[in-house]
C-alpha cells in the first residue's frame, strides 16, 4: 500500500468492482473467492477498480481531461511503447511514469485578454493529489499548445514565473515565494506544443508532498530574431489555453516496470536451472518453453 | 518401440509430407502438454475503455497442459516438481500434481485517465504471460 501521505489504491477500501463490471455478462465477471479478497486482484485491476469505484463513488462521474492534453498524451503513448502496448527498451526513457495535470478551471485569474489569444500572465493552480509518495519526480513541464496559424519564423520570449504561498486558506492573495525568469529561444513552424523545463523550479515544491501548486506564469515573446529591433508590442497570438503540467515519475512501487530491475532479472532468472545438478537431470533437454509446437518443429 | 514404429509405418498410408509429422508428434511429446496459450481482450469488453485509452487490445497469455512425470529441465523446472510427482504418484495422492503456471512475464504500457480528469501513462511489471513452467 502506499504511504498514507497522497491518493493511492489504499485509501479506497471495500469491495472494489468498477461498477460496470458488474454489469458484465456472468462469465467476465469476477469470481466470489476473488471479490472477497480485494487484496487478491492483481495491481492493474486494483488501481482500475479502484478508479471505477472512485468514478462512481460520490456519485460525480469522472471528470473529462482537455481534449489537447489527450491528443499530446496519445502521441507520448506512440513514443513509448508499442501497438500492443510493451514499454518500447529505449535507454533515454528513465520513467515508468508520466502525469499530465491540467489547471483547476476556478483558480485562474487572467491578467491578457484571453479571446485575442494574447495571453501575457495567467495565475495555475495544480491540483497533484494523484501523484503518490512512491513516485519520484525526474522531470517537470510547462505544456504549451500553440495556435499554429500564426505565421512566425522563430520566438524569443521571456518568460516568468512565481510560485504563490497560500500559507493559511484565511488569506486572500497569496503572496509569491520564490520565482524566475528566463529567456528561451524556439521556432514555432510545424509544433503545435512547447514544453519549458520547470524542474529545478518545482522539485523542492514536489519532493516535500505539496498537493496543490499555485503559480503565475508571466509569458512575452516577440517575434522574429530579437537582434533586429523588432517591435517591442508585436505579441504572437500566444498559446490560447492555459499551459498543463506535466511530471515524469519513477514509480518505486512493486508493480511498477523498473527497466533496470527487468535486466538484473534476466540474469538472475531463479527458473533457470543449474545444468546437471540434480540426480534426476534428464540430459537432452534444453531450457525454459516457450511453446511446444516451435519445439516440436 | 522401433518395432512398433516399424509396423504402425507399414500400416500408416502413404501421405504427404505434414501428416508424417502430425504422425510422428504422439511419439515425441505427449497431447496437451503445459504451454503458454494466446488470449487476447480488449478493455471495451469489461467497459473499462472509458478511462483506459490505451493499449485498445491486450494479450495477458496465459498457461494450460499437463505437466510431464519426468519434467526435468523441460520447464526450468527445479527438482522438488520431480519429488512432488513422486508423492502425488506413489505416496499421497491428495498432494497436487505440479501445475502448469507462467515463469516469466513482460510488462505492459497503460494510458489511462485519473477520476480527476488529469492523464497518466504507467508501465506495469507482469502483465503478459511469455514463458510456463511445471511447479
Amino acid at each position: 500500500p502506499h504511504s498514507r501521505g497522497r491518493a493511492g489504491p489504499d485509501k479506497v477500501s471495500g469491495l472494489l468492482v468498477a461498477p460496470e463490471v458488474s454489469e458484465l455478462s456472468p462469465l467476465l465477471r469476477l469470481p466470489k473467492g476473488v471479490r472477497r479478497g480485494y487484496a487478491l486482484l492483481p495491481p492493474l485491476l486494483k488501481v482500475l477498480s479502484a478508479q471505477g469505484r472512485q468514478s462512481w463513488e460520490n456519485g460525480v462521474p469522472r471528470l473529462q481531461p482537455d481534449s489537447r492534453a489527450l491528443r499530446y498524451m496519445k502521441r507520448l503513448y506512440k513514443m513509448s511503447a508499442t501497438k500492443e502496448g510493451i514499454p518500447k527498451a529505449n535507454k533515454s526513457h528513465l520513467y515508468n511514469t508520466v502525469r499530465l495535470f491540467t489547471p483547476c478551471s476556478e483558480c485562474e485569474h487572467r491578467h491578457g485578454d484571453l479571446m485575442k489569444g494574447d495571453l501575457r500572465s495567467v495565475d495555475l493552480l495544480f491540483n497533484l493529489d494523484r501523484v503518490t509518495a512512491l513516485e519520484h519526480l525526474l522531470k517537470s513541464v510547462l505544456l504549451y499548445s500553440f495556435d499554429t496559424s500564426v505565421p512566425t519564423s522563430s520566438l524569443a520570449c521571456m518568460c516568468h514565473l512565481s510560485v504563490k504561498e497560500q500559507d493559511s486558506s484565511s488569506q486572500v492573495c497569496p503572496s509569491d515565494s520564490h520565482s524566475v525568469a528566463f529567456s528561451l529561444h524556439f521556432e514555432v513552424r510545424k509544433r503545435k506544443w512547447v514544453e519549458i523545463d520547470v524542474t529545478s523550479f518545482l522539485q523542492p515544491l514536489i519532493a516535500t508532498n505539496r498537493r496543490n501548486i499555485h503559480m503565475a506564469v508571466n509569458f512575452t515573446c516577440l517575434m522574429g530574431d530579437p537582434q533586429h529591433n523588432t517591435k517591442q508590442n508585436d505579441f504572437i497570438n500566444m498559446a490560447l489555453v492555459p499551459p498543463s503540467l506535466l511530471l515524469y515519475l519513477n514509480d518505486t512501487s512493486e508493480q511498477a516496470y523498473h527497466r533496470w530491475n527487468s535486466l538484473r532479472h534476466r540474469r538472475k532468472n531463479p527458473t533457470r536451472p543449474r545444468q546437471g545438478s540434480s540426480p534426476f537431470a534428464d540430459t537432452t533437454e534444453t531450457e525454459g518453453r516457450t511453446s511446444t509446437q516451435s519445439r516440436r518443429a | 518401440s522401433r518395432r512398433r514404429r516399424h509396423e504402425s509405418l507399414k500400416e500408416a498410408p502413404a501421405s504427404p509430407h505434414y501428416n508424417l509429422s502430425e504422425y510422428f508428434k504422439q511419439f515425441l511429446f505427449p497431447q496437451n502438454e503445459c504451454e503458454l496459450h494466446s488470449f487476447r481482450l480488449s478493455f471495451s469488453q469489461l467497459k473499462w475503455d472509458k478511462w483506459i485509452i490505451a493499449p485498445h487490445r491486450y494479450s495477458p497469455q496465459y498457461c494450460k497442459g499437463d505437466c510431464p512425470r519426468a519434467v526435468g529441465h523441460r520447464y526450468g523446472s527445479p527438482v522438488h516438481t520431480m519429488v512432488q510427482n513422486i508423492i502425488y504418484e506413489k505416496l499421497d495422492s491428495s498432494v497436487p500434481k505440479p501445475s502448469c503456471v507462467p515463469a516469466e512475464y513482460s510488462p505492459l504500457s497503460v494510458l489511462t485517465i485519473e477520476p480527476d480528469g488529469s492523464i497518466v501513462y504507467k508501465e506495469y511489471e507482469d502483465m503478459i504471460a511469455t514463458k510456463c513452467t511445471c511447479r
